[in-house]
């Protein structure tokens, strides 16, 4: 997983959040619940809850637009970008936009919600069978009132369940009318108009008058979106009509005819070869619910994941279940704990046992004539038992983290770790254990107290055998090392003792502003530390580079 | 037995035609997913090549790492996705 350089996460756990608008795709309803669902999918691993606003700012603000909708990441049309959405913080960070231009659904094509009938605003059920022929869109056979109307079960003919289906002669949505109906025929501009139109707008929204002019009343609603309404062409939001002729001959369904692409279109006038009007059909368009609850991972602080499996890969796909993958739940678990409220990596309270020496201590070997502050380059430089560790030749400094003053040695490696070798590439120590972790070259050591295991391969840890050393390595958290080589770095999982899925990444993606051919990381006092011979990139917590100094002067305390 | 249809195929109105050539869709992709140019947080802009950027968004999306926009990639290009770039600013 990745979080946003730094950590940016909500400092508190109930998290608000409010629907500004609705995609004409789906019952209000049924947004609200699709929201709902995908926060959950977060709460139900970690101690967030969220609760919906209904008025005035919320963290998490979730609006549709299409195009250019107000922030500087416009939408780009059918396809393409689903939808984006701000790390956590305040104004526009938090919110999460959807593309209205994209085709909403749960993910399998039309989400119908009944309304009046007697199935109680259940879900229309396609198909459904309705005097032994199958249907899979809404109908108006049967009525003599034009309103379209679905059975909710899967056999009208036995169980008699039915609805009404969205249409503007029952409905309408925000405008000024109230959710009145349309009325047919209306004035707009001294036309008359016999359905919704899009003529007035330029959102491309279809919209109706409800009184029979709107000239003189001017009160309108928009029109709800027909389940058979087509998607893009020429005629969005009109209904397909059937028959209609293309090239001379006569369709009754949905046709690839004519296409290289293969899509299914119609024609929604009776012929298409004389109106030009037409559509794609519907398809089974994109989970709201899947894609929201991607979103929301970023509203949380949550950065892309480059696990195929894991809800915060940045391609969409529909998988049918959701159901987090590990590498979702450590991300969110790492910002802000699990259930119970436990972080395993923030505010851990668990304090270093300092009273176990896991160094074995000698009396420095004093050697004038080894000057560190004469040395260019350091093998490696680490923090051991809050020591400012710097390695040289079968040598090493110490460096007093919390005194910041002075330096000991040279000390011995071969006296303090007897199975070590004199030139040591990287090293670390588990908080949590007191082990430390040596590498030279394609070998490591693991020192506990004074007993070794080792040497292993460097590939025991999973890393590749393309790997000649390991140049540096970050502690995280509890159970985490970042080791680096190269241009490259990957998560070493202590508990694991395997290295973690998704990696290697790229050090200049994650670490902006630092070398990519550095030595030696380390972290020292909250800061990272990148170095090139004896120059340092300081990296503060929100990894940013806020400082460029010298190795000898700045941390060795050289004169 | 049915004879086979000829197809023909026409031109929908607002079909725009994309020529957008392969590479021009990938340069694009790449900088607006921010593989292409890392602004990096020191203040300093540092240009990544096209191959490197490949390379980067190849990982990032599973797929093997060649440096080259073969059809994989460019099939991963065209896919439905969030409009968060993959390298973070």
């Amino acid at each position: 997983y990745s979080i946003y350089g730094g950590v940016h996460k909500w400092d508190h756990n109930d998290i608000t959040y409010r629907i500004l608008n609705y995609s004409p795709d789906m019952d209000s309803k049924l947004i609200d619940d699709a929201f709902a669902r995908a926060l959950r999918v977060w709460s139900d691993v970690t101690p967030l809850t969220f609760t919906r606003l209904l008025q005035g700012e919320a963290d998490i603000m979730i609006s549709f637009g299409t195009g250019d909708h107000g922030d500087a990441f416009p939408f780009d049309g059918k396809r393409g970008l689903l939808a984006h959405a701000f790390r956590p913080g305040v104004g526009i960070l938090g919110d999460a936009h959807f593309d209205d231009d994209e085709y909403w659904t749960l993910g399998k094509g039309n989400v119908v919600k009944t309304y009046a009938g007697n199935a109680g605003g259940a879900i229309c059920h396609f198909p459904f069978t309705f005097g032994a022929k199958s249907y899979t869109t809404c109908i108006t056979e049967g009525v003599n009132n034009s309103i379209p109307w679905c059975a909710t079960t899967a056999d009208y003919d036995k169980d008699k369940k039915y609805g009404a289906c969205p249409t503007e002669l029952l409905f309408t949505f925000d405008g000024n009318a109230n959710g009145a109906r349309c009325v047919y025929p209306f004035i707009f501009h001294g036309r008359m108009y016999k359905s919704c139109t899009t003529d007035g707008r330029i959102d491309g929204k279809r919209w109706c008058a409800t009184t029979s002019n709107y000239d003189t009343d001017k009160r309108f609603g928009f029109c709800p979106k027909r389940d058979t309404a087509v998607i893009g062409g020429n005629s969005e939001g009109d209904a397909c009509h059937f028959p209609f002729v293309f090239q001379g001959k006569e369709y009754h369904s949905c046709t690839s005819e004519g296409r290289t692409d293969g899509k299914l279109w119609c024609g929604t006038t009776d012929s298409y070869d004389r109106d030009q009007k037409f559509g794609f059909c519907p398809n089974d368009g994109y989970s709201l619910f899947l894609v929201a609850a991607h979103e929301f991972g970023h509203s949380l602080g949550l950065d892309h994941s480059n696990i195929r499996e894991a809800l915060m890969f940045p391609l969409h796909s529909y998988v049918e279940d959701l159901s987090l993958d590990q590498d979702d739940i450590d991300g969110i678990q790492y910002l802000y704990g699990n259930k119970t409220g436990l972080s395993p990596t923030l505010n851990a309270t668990k304090k270093p046992n300092l009273t176990r020496s896991s160094v074995v201590t000698v009396s420095p070997t004093v050697d004038p004539t080894k000057d560190p502050c004469k040395i260019h380059k350091f093998d490696t430089i680490t923090v051991i038992q809050r020591h400012l560790h710097f390695f040289k030749d079968g040598q090493f400094w110490k460096v007093s983290n919390k005194t910041d003053v002075g330096r000991t040695g040279p000390f011995s490696i071969s006296q303090s770790w007897p199975a070590l070798p004199a030139v040591i590439d990287s090293a670390f120590e588990d908080v949590q254990t007191k082990r430390i972790y040596f590498f030279s070259g394609n070998r490591f050591w693991v020192y506990t107290g004074s007993s070794v295991l080792g040497p292993h391969s460097i590939e025991k840890l999973g890393l590749p055998p393309s790997v000649q050393k390991v140049e540096g390595a970050l502690y995280r958290g509890k159970s985490k090392v970042f080791l680096f080589s190269g241009e490259n770095f990957w998560r070493f999982n202590l508990k694991t003792q395997m290295i973690d899925k998704g990696y290697p990444k790229y050090t200049e993606a994650s670490f902006g502003g630092v070398p990519n051919d550095a030595h030696d990381v380390f972290q020292h006092k909250g800061n990272i530390y990148f170095c090139r011979d004896l120059f340092y990139w300081r990296l503060n917590s929100g990894r940013q580079v806020d400082h460029t100094g010298n190795v000898k002067y700045d941390l060795l305390k050289c004169p | 037995w049915s004879r086979p249809v000829k197809s023909v195929f026409v031109t929908f109105p607002g079909n725009i035609v994309k020529n957008m050539a392969d590479v021009e869709l990938a340069q694009s992709y790449l900088k607006k997913f921010g593989y292409m140019v890392t602004e990096q947080r020191s203040g300093f802009k540092s240009k990544v090549s096209i191959a490197k950027a490949l390379k980067m968004m190849q990982r990032q999306m599973g797929l093997k790492e060649t440096g080259e926009l073969d059809k994989p990639t460019l099939n991963a290009m065209k896919r439905p996705r969030c409009g968060v770039p993959d390298v973070a600013n």
